[in-house]
């Protein structure tokens, strides 16, 4: 799995 | 979420609250860079589309409408309102938005991770986040009068990035998040734009001195 976790910041 | 990320997210908030505060208390945006701000509401803009796509949490939805609208309501405050608009250094707020906004479009454009519409805008949104404070530092450098309330913002507002810097850092040993190079880098380049002021901003606060910045 390659989704960006960086994406739950803001 | 560990606690450099939460304290890099409540050092955003408190910039901003700062900067509400300043504009509401003494209606005035003296020294606050128009252009700054309307950057911010690109970044937002561009950054957050995700708001209606995907769902992570409250705190997350939360803060991105409050970024969001505080952002747009701090335009309205400088462009609108009849006493403010009249503070704002008009004259010396010269940065061009056009020379940020394109090159860090196409630099979006170029270097991403996956080619799909809300990627572009959020890699987008990272290259223009990192440098969008350069026409305040600008006009913060030719300002002969820095009053402690922009002092303070504009190091918060720096602060912030650079507790993502030690969030990173933190989520990498401890979550193996991997490695995210985009937001890594310009993150760091962000918080080193800012080295300068941090140097003038912390000797003037030991020193007791009144803010000012090299020409």
């Amino acid at each position: 799995d390659d989704d960006d976790d960086s994406h739950d910041e803001l | 979420m560990n606690a450099f990320r939460l304290a890099g997210d409540m050092t955003h908030l408190l910039s901003i609250i700062l900067l509400l505060l300043k504009i509401r208390a003494t209606k005035s945006c003296a020294g606050i860079s128009l252009k700054t701000q309307e950057l911010y509401v690109i970044v937002f803009m561009s950054r957050y589309l995700d708001l209606f796509r995907t769902y992570y949490s409250l705190y997350n939805s939360l803060m991105k409408i409050i970024f969001l609208g505080t952002s747009m309501c701090i335009v309205w405050y400088m462009r609108s309102h009849k006493v403010v608009r009249q503070t704002y250094n008009n004259d010396e707020d010269t940065f061009r938005h056009f020379f940020l906004v394109l090159p860090c479009f196409v630099l979006a454009l170029l270097v991403h991770r996956n080619f799909t519409f809300i990627e572009i805008l959020w890699t987008f949104s990272l290259y223009l986040e990192s440098v969008a404070i350069l026409p305040q530092l600008v006009l913060l450098q030719k300002s002969s009068n820095i009053d402690n309330l922009t002092g303070t913002y504009v190091f918060l507002l720096g602060a912030y990035r650079g507790l993502y810097l030690f969030n990173w850092v933190y989520r990498f040993f401890t979550e193996n998040h991997r490695v995210r190079w985009i937001p890594w880098l310009s993150g760091l380049i962000q918080t080193a734009i800012y080295t300068d002021f941090f140097y003038y901003y912390i000797r003037s606060w030991k020193n007791r001195e009144k803010l000012k910045l090299p020409a």
